[in-house]
């Protein structure tokens, strides 16, 4: 598929993780809350800087950022955060 | 089943985006 659209396995495995960590998570919705969290404020920032191309030269919350955010949350959880891992442009 | 709520929705659409982009940039 072009690399503007989603492809359907991307859609598909993206489902499957987000399912995955709410199951993981039952007993502790303040994780997956808080995984949430970071997902929103990651693609807002992403939002703000495509609006202000050219601006002060922010660049939002970086994929390290998002990455480093989502490791300390998922500590012990090795096998989420690896799989985490694959969804990041430059993991 | 899924149960999904809007706000897991975005989750999802955020999460295939990164994919995506991560895609783009392997290519």
């Amino acid at each position: 598929p072009p690399a503007s659209e989603t492809s359907p396995v991307e859609f598909d495995s993206a489902i499957s993780y987000v399912n995955k960590i709410k199951n993981r998570f039952l007993d502790h919705p303040e994780i997956y809350r808080a995984f949430l969290e970071i997902l929103h404020t990651y693609q807002k920032e992403q939002l703000e800087v495509k609006e202000s191309r050219g601006g002060r030269g922010s660049s939002g919350m970086t994929e390290d950022e998002v990455f480093s955010k989502v490791a300390s949350l998922f500590k012990g959880q090795e096998d989420l955060l690896a799989e985490f891992g694959q969804f990041l442009p430059d993991a | 089943s899924y149960d999904f709520t809007p706000l897991d929705s975005s989750a999802v659409y955020v999460l295939s985006s990164m994919a995506r982009l991560r895609r783009a940039s392997l290519s």
